[in-house]
């Protein structure tokens, strides 16, 4: 699980049977102390596997979006809450957003975009890389250093800082930091329920295609690097983007899988306030 | 598949502020560590690792 805190904006992603709409009331409270009132809100998650499991406001979408509308305060008025299906039935995407201004002004600054990848069925000899060793003696610093390096996470961003955590007896946490922008990895990597996501910001400003279709782009190189440490048998990416340039990502997305062996099995778009437009694209090895 | 075991699929949440005069611009940044934490006990999660830099602050939480 990760934290993001900038001067006027905090992501909170976290697994497991956390309560994270929980932490909306107090956030409220301290920035309201600090002089800052809020004004938008994007939550969003994939399809639980274990949905049994989840405590309240997280026992479903219809639950987490009642618990939302009660804790966001009337100002942030304009609001959407939808499910966007796919054929994969186990890569679902929720979606909540709700600002206080006309949905045609756009949060964040319009050349953003951020992409979240969630991953599963890896490949058990890549799921193995992060799992400790009985009795290895290392801090979870330690070990999530090694992870980090076996599993060839630094090549994903070599200009990233990044801070890592290995979790025993297994997982993984990492979060990247680039100048201001994150990436951050999780991983789950029992057999049966492996799963393991990557998320990450980029401007559209930042690269473009090659001229002959190649794979110069660096956020397409890191796309491919991010997934071939798992080498997953289902994908699901998400990209929200408040640019007029997001068919051109979600192409460029679906170009960076198929050399993977990632075959497209979906492909749905729609709009939200505060967020812009979010595209949900799956994807599934040819090997399976 | 498993009965039950650890769920991987995240939660997230996006909280976006504005405000007159954020303090030297460091705003949010400006909440003291035992305000993250106890906002995180609410979620059931705590601070494992940190690192930051001019732009931001970057947690990994437990979980």
């Amino acid at each position: 699980s990760s934290l993001f805190v900038y001067p006027t904006k905090i992501i909170i992603k976290t697994c497991g049977t956390t309560q994270l709409l929980k932490s909306i009331p107090p956030l409220l409270h301290h920035a309201l102390n600090l002089g800052l009132t809020i004004s938008s809100c994007r939550y969003t998650r994939g399809n639980f596997i274990f949905p049994l499991s989840q405590p309240f406001p997280h026992t479903s979408f219809h639950e987490e979006v009642v618990y939302l509308e009660d804790s966001l305060p009337n100002h942030l008025c304009y609001r959407k809450a939808s499910v966007m299906p796919s054929n994969i039935t186990a890569h679902v995407w929720h979606v909540f957003s709700a600002c206080d201004q006309t949905p045609l002004v756009h949060f964040p600054p319009s050349d953003l975009y951020t992409v979240e990848i969630c991953m599963t069925e890896l490949d058990r000899t890549q799921a193995r890389k992060f799992f400790r060793r009985p009795g290895d003696g290392k801090t979870g610093d330690a070990a999530g250093k090694e992870m980090t390096e076996i599993a060839g996470i630094h090549k994903i961003n070599p200009n990233a800082l990044i801070c890592d955590f290995a979790f025993d007896p297994c997982g993984y946490s990492m979060n990247g930091i680039d100048g201001d922008r994150y990436s951050t990895i999780h991983v789950t990597p029992e057999d049966g329920y492996s799963y393991a996501s990557f998320e990450c910001v980029g401007s559209i400003y930042d690269d473009e295609d090659d001229e002959d279709g190649g794979d110069g782009d660096d956020f397409i190189r890191m796309l491919r690097r991010a997934v071939q440490v798992f080498r997953p048998g289902k994908v699901s990416v998400s990209v929200t983007t408040a640019t007029t340039a997001s068919h051109r990502l979600w192409a460029r997305v679906a170009g960076a899988m198929e050399p993977l062996g990632l075959k497209c099995r979906s492909c749905m778009a729609d709009e939200f306030p505060a967020a812009g437009s979010v595209v949900f694209q799956t994807f599934t090895a040819r090997r399976k | 598949m498993a009965v039950s075991g650890f769920e991987g699929f995240e939660k997230r949440l996006e909280l976006h502020f504005s405000g007159d005069d954020p303090v030297f611009n460091m705003g949010l940044r400006q909440l003291p560590f035992d305000s993250l934490e106890q906002i995180l006990h609410e979620v059931q999660c705590s601070v494992v690792s940190a690192v930051g830099n001019h732009y931001f602050d970057a947690y990994v939480l437990s979980e």
